[in-house]
């Protein structure tokens, strides 16, 4: 079970539809300060269901439409999708390959889908707990938050356990 | 409850004496129960002595020591229960040249079973990737990706320098 | 008291436009009073936009870029009410080549005025210096003072390497 | 107005008598991590008389005291001394030199001294700030605390203005 995967559209810098694939092992990303890097675990975070516009640096969800610059005009909607490789049968569900998508409009609708068909945020939340990804806390590690786990209460580092276990 | 708890905190306490003596050779790192009379509620606490250096409390350990504790801690939990994927945005930003080749070989220990996926701007991180995706802003405001390359070891030098500026 | 401090801000805020250019040159950045009707009592907010992006909420700016307009702020009020000196603890640890050099280029604009004691593991940082100290632990947990370079353009590569190592 | 000399003794992983030596410009510090170069920082703002162990890293003021290491018995007080160049008049006191000095014993009794002669904390707060060093929270910027300026309220960003005017 591992990310194949992700398409971001209009989300955060991603003016443009952009793909990206991985391979089982490690991936590293390089760029310039303010190349997009980090938004890049912010679509990830978010596409996964994350409900907490502070979890990725922003204010308010539609911080996250790309808000135009001088040569492009804002657009009206962020979309990212990502899909699992899942030949190894981790989550119960009689795919090969399970896409979960995220849709925000600037009215402030929302959308979810898997594999395409409309559904709600628990269905994700859900498929994602069969899947080994409930809480995703301890590992999506954002830029900054390395030694959060060492000025964390005790009550809280046994939360990630706990999770985890 | 307690008991899927109880059973992760050993191993996972197990892991994190194993790992540190990676990241810290010659040093000594122990998990604990805050409070182990009380199962349900009790915390979970670290103790961190760098190589030869006496025990003192973790705020007193420097910048790039807590980095490293830090990371012992969130890798022996994903190594003894296996998330599918981990996401770790410029965690390296404060190593020095050691530590930065001791944190590569914790990542070494993820490995076999969590796909990775490692922002940095570190070189020798760069170097430990599978895969390489360099992300740049030619349009300001608008995120390029600009090129993937299998297997690193192919890319040479001025690549790297060129995804990264 | 309301007067010295509008006084201030008016100065520095000329200040922090003028840094701002230095900082992230075609961008804009402004100080402005989050309640002008009462100077008593009125906090200061701070603008910015790095180059053609549009101008957003400043969570919203990557790592490097958050870094450069903090610096630019407390700069553009130390270059006014110059301090006798300015310490600076590892500021420069999320800014990419170009982004250091603007640093570098700041920290041009205070050291008529102001002594600057810098600490980082950057090489273009070691090479601005006209000092250099070296720190180690040659006996573990005891700190040594290994070696003060007079006019770094003196000290080859391997004595910078050797310090930082 | 700029500082001279810094004298470390017993405090933190200074175990040993050490000197350093300042001239005015730019004088940079480099190491490996957990050397002693954040403890430098720390060093500067105690003797000049802060009283919060959490801005130090420490849980209480006797943390600073070398707490030994496997090699060397833990010290019984800590002590440092800075020395200011005074030629410019910048404090109206009649000396070309001004030193601080502040001691901390295990038994937690603290002295200062200027010049030798001991005095009260307030003394020493009180020539600081006729030296224009009143405020040093924007010029000592602590590991990782660039961008706190950036988190902070507006009132506290005008209380950084307010303490320079
Ligand atoms: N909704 C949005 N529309 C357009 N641009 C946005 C939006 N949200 C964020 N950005 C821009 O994205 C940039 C930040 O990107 P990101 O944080 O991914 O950079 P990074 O590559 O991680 O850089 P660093 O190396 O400094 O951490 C900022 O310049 C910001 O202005
Ligand atoms: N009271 C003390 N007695 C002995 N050693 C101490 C004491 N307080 C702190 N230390 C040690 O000092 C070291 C931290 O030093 P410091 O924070 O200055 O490192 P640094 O050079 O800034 O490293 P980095 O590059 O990682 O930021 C720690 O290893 C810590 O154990
Ligand atoms: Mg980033
Ligand atoms: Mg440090």
């Amino acid at each position: 079970m591992f990310l194949k995967s992700l398409v971001l559209k209009g989300f955060k810098s991603f003016a443009d539809t952009t793909k990206l694939d991985f391979e089982p092992g490690v991936t590293v990303v390089v760029g310039p300060n303010g190349s997009g890097k980090s938004n890049l675990v912010d679509a990830i975070s978010w596409v996964l269901g994350s409900q907490s516009p502070h979890a990725i640096r922003s204010g308010k969800m539609e911080d996250v439409i790309f808000q135009g610059s001088k040569k492009r005009a804002a657009l009206g909607r962020a979309e990212v999708s990502l899909v699992f490789d899942n030949e190894s049968g981790t989550i119960p569900m009689d795919f090969p390959e399970i896409k979960i998508s995220r849709t925000l409009f600037k009215t402030g609708e929302s959308e979810y889908a898997i594999n395409g068909s409309v559904c709600r945020l628990m269905d994700v939340a859900d498929l994602l707990s069969d899947g080994g990804m409930g809480k995703s806390q301890h590992t999506i590690v954002s830029q900054g938050e390395v030694d959060t786990v060492l000025n964390d209460r005790s009550e809280e580092r046994r939360l990630v356990i706990e999770e985890a276990a | 409850i307690a008991n899927a708890f109880e059973v992760a905190f050993s191993d996972i306490a197990a892991s994190f004496e194993q790992l540190f003596q990676i990241a810290f050779p010659g040093g000594e790192g122990k998990l604990s129960l805050s409070n182990p009379e009380n199962p349900l509620e009790t915390g979970v606490d670290i103790t961190a002595r760098p190589g030869e250096k006496s025990i003192k409390r973790l705020s007193l350990l420097s910048g790039g020591e807590r980095s490293l504790v830090a990371l012992t801690f969130l890798f022996s939990v994903i190594k003894c229960r296996p998330a599918p994927f981990c996401i770790l945005d410029e965690v390296d930003a404060a190593l020095d040249d050691i530590n930065l080749c001791r944190f590569l070989d914790l990542v070494a220990e993820l490995t076999n079973d969590t796909q990775l996926l490692i922002i940095s701007h570190q070189k020798r991180t760069m170097e430990a990737g599978d895969y390489l995706y360099g992300i740049s802003m030619p349009t300001e405001g608008i995120t390029k990706v600009i090129s993937e390359k299998k297997s690193s070891n192919q890319t040479s030098n001025q690549e790297t320098n060129q995804l990264e500026n």
